[in-house]
């Protein structure tokens, strides 16, 4: 599985709507300082709620949303892309029927194809602050329902995977005892 | 609970062994400051790389600390392989031979089918990955995604001087 | 006690302000968080690069968060001049328009007589410098300074990818 | 007043005896990982007092003697050039009168030209640890001295004109207080 679409929407830099598709294996980003290579992290960081406000940079989840723009709400979904291996039986005959489907059909274009799931998250300022709702493949989720699916993928707010912008000083700079119990967590 | 500790201490020992000869030319080992007590025990990175002698991380130079710490993140990477790893600006203590030898190592990687987002500033990570997305800032601070192109990065971006 | 505090305080701002302006093409201040309180106060960077909103340095991007404080450091050199100042490898987060910025300020400095020793792995630092001192290892990890030469930075390390 | 040379003597790793000569203005000092760009910075650093070991990356003095050699000893010398207009009349004097002397003359060959000011530091290993001796100007001194001598030219343990590698990170990471407490200790 891989992640082959990530739409932005009012995101901290991101003034309106930006749609990046992403492929396997190897892509870099770059540009100048303070475009927003980050921020597209973050923007992954968010919408998998792999981590908290302050570690985005912001004082509080109400600060993500673009300071540019008037509109009271962000979102971020991320698509993802399985591979046929890792579909079961089921789902490859769903896949079958899907793509068997004609490219204008209705039907075709309400489905989401079995070997793409999406997850996303919206936060809108409200009273008390901002209120988040999450979706998996399109159905209105929970947090728990969404961490729960990506930890049988190894991704998790404890994982590895994601490695910021200073986490290697953090890595370089920490203590023995702090380094041992890294290992007691994986244990 | 230390049988446990043991075993995931001796696989990511193991990973970090081969990581390090791959990236580092040199041997790297985990190292218990307490091994019959595991528990109360503090972890070091030991290394040597080619040629000299054996140290700890703490004494290393910047760009070897930076090296020999990602040869450790790697590791604990290898015991939950995750769909997508995201890396943002990991090289920016190292020299142009070690980015190169980093590269090499993320395309080693993908080629076992992960994926890798890259973030660099850094020419030989960007000429060796498949693709570069190009960010821009447009009036006011607005993000600007130029586009994804193989081997392009100094039109994405518009100046080659970034990459320096 | 307190007045002493607002004399340096005024002193290390209005150095800032001018630096960063030099250095970022922007507006920068300092900012106590409990002006009436000072000794008892926190204090941050407060910074607008041109055309983005007026943000503290926690909620800058990695680069903008190293450009203002070196601009930040820099204040504070000039409220104790020495014979020389030495930075290592300051650049890292930068990109290469901002190395540049950087290496013009400390040709600016030096036109005014200061010494500067700069150590860079970054190519627009080591173009402005006057001289570059060379530095490789030998076989045992022995330190070799290979000589000072102008502008032939690429000659020196042997490999300009160093230099990227 | 700038630095006009170093002597290193098998200073970490500095395997033997090396001299660097510095002109004023903007040097950079480049090279790969790993070749010793930051031990001439702690060179610096050692000679004049200016950090503990720790803050040079060893554990104990002795771990700067370079651990390539059987030498039990370790010198950095640092030569500082004064300009005409910080020279005193009589040292003036002196220079003029030194500069007077024929070049082979073994008088001059002995003597410390009056614009310039040497300090050295030599680590011996002891039998409870090391030993320190400091020279000023050729002179046995003390590092007290050699610490009055340098803050008349705000060097100090304290003061910022070194910028060792991480230091910026230090300074991004800062928190509010910490950076306020900068401003009182220059107060
Ligand atoms: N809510 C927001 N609205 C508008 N802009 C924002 C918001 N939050 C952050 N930003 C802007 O995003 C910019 C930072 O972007 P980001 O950290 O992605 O930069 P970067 O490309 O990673 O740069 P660097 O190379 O310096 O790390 C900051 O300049 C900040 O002003
Ligand atoms: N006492 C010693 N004897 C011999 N070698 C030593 C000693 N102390 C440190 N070293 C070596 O010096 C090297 C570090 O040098 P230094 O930190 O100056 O590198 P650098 O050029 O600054 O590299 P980087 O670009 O990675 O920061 C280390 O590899 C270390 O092995
Ligand atoms: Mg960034
Ligand atoms: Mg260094």
């Amino acid at each position: 599985m891989y992640i082959c679409h990530i739409s932005i929407d009012n995101f901290k830099s991101f003034n309106g709507k930006t749609d990046i598709p992403f492929e396997k294996g190897f892509t870099t980003i770059s540009g100048p300082n303070g475009s927003g290579k980050s921020n597209i992290i973050d923007s992954i960081l968010f919408c998998l709620a792999l981590s908290t406000s302050r570690t985005m940079r912001a004082e509080k989840l109400t600060d993500l949303i673009n300071n540019l723009s008037n509109r009271k709400t962000c979102m971020v979904e991320i698509t993802f892309q399985k591979e046929s291996f890792e579909l079961t039986d089921d789902e490859q005959t769903q896949l079958a029927a899907y793509n068997a489907l004609p490219d204008d059909s209705n039907d075709k274009a309400d489905m989401l194809p079995p070997d793409k799931m999406t997850v996303s998250r919206r936060i809108k300022v409200a009273n008390s602050g901002s209120s988040s709702v999450y979706t998996l493949n399109s159905q209105t989720s929970t947090l728990g329902e969404i961490h729960e699916m990506l930890s049988r993928y190894h991704v998790s707010p404890g994982s590895f995977n994601v490695m910021m912008q200073g986490d290697v000083q953090g890595f370089v700079n920490m203590s023995p005892m702090e380094r041992r119990k890294i290992i007691d967590e994986i244990a | 609970k230390r049988g446990a500790f043991q075993k995931s201490f001796d696989e990511i020992d193991g990973h970090f062994r081969s990581i390090f000869e791959t990236l580092a030319a040199g041997d790297g080992h985990l190292v218990l400051s307490n091994p019959d007590d595991p528990l109360n025990s503090g972890m070091t990175l030991m290394a040597r790389p080619r040629g000299k002698k054996m140290q700890r991380i703490e004494a290393m130079s910047g760009g070897e600390k930076s090296l020999t710490s990602l040869a450790f993140v790697f590791a604990l990477q290898r015991t939950m392989p995750a769909p997508f790893y995201a890396l943002d600006e990991v090289d920016m203590n190292l020299d142009g031979i070690n980015v190169e030898k980093l590269a090499n190592m993320v395309v080693g990687e993908t080629t076992k089918g992960s994926q890798f987002l890259v973030v660099s500033l850094r020419k030989p990570m960007i000429e060796r990955s498949a693709r570069t997305i190009g960010v821009t800032q447009k009036a006011g601070g607005r993000t600007h995604v130029t586009g994804v192109r193989l081997r392009t990065a100094e039109e994405d971006t518009g100046n080659t001087d970034l990459l320096h």
